[in-house]
């Protein structure tokens, strides 16, 4: 579960706008 | 220069372009109990810009399938409720028959993204939380 979850938070990261 | 938190009125997009912006509608969402739709939407794109990576097809799997364990396949959470019942088929049958395309969660991310620009976002704008900030 856990590697599953750090995957979707690894995912949902790599969407996010890179800080200006 | 216009101060981002004018930016993050005109448009959900405009708002989910920047971190400050993303971090306070999360909390408006999870205050609202419903976060996991911005997860999702980020979890989408995310899925979508694996294509352009080096990444495993087993990864994208194993991805897939976590996305759609964590938010579509429970049929009582917020995300799963409001995607329509034929997105969700056609999202569980590429995870069965192992057909991962990098635009799979599309549809989906779109009914939920419609969602948010209809209702979370409008509602975002005219809370305390983002007042507060202004």
């Amino acid at each position: 579960i856990d590697s599953e979850d750090d995957l979707l938070q690894e995912c949902i990261s790599s969407a996010m706008p890179k800080k200006k | 220069p216009t101060p981002p938190y004018v930016k993050w009125a005109e448009s959900l997009h405009s708002l989910l372009d920047d971190q400050d912006g993303i971090q306070l509608f999360r909390t408006f969402l999870r205050q609202e109990d419903c976060a996991d739709l911005l997860d999702f939407w980020f979890a989408c794109s995310g899925f979508r810009k694996l294509e352009a990576s080096e990444c495993s097809e087993e990864k994208k799997l194993k991805l897939a399938k976590a996305i759609y364990k964590k938010y579509i396949l429970d049929n009582n959470g917020i995300v799963s409720r409001q995607i329509k019942p034929a997105t969700k088929s056609f999202i569980k049958d590429c995870v069965m028959k192992l057909h991962i395309d990098p635009a799979m969660f599309d549809q989906a991310q779109t009914e939920i993204q419609t969602l948010m620009e209809e209702n979370t976002y409008p509602v975002f704008l005219k809370s305390d939380i983002y007042l507060e900030y202004t």
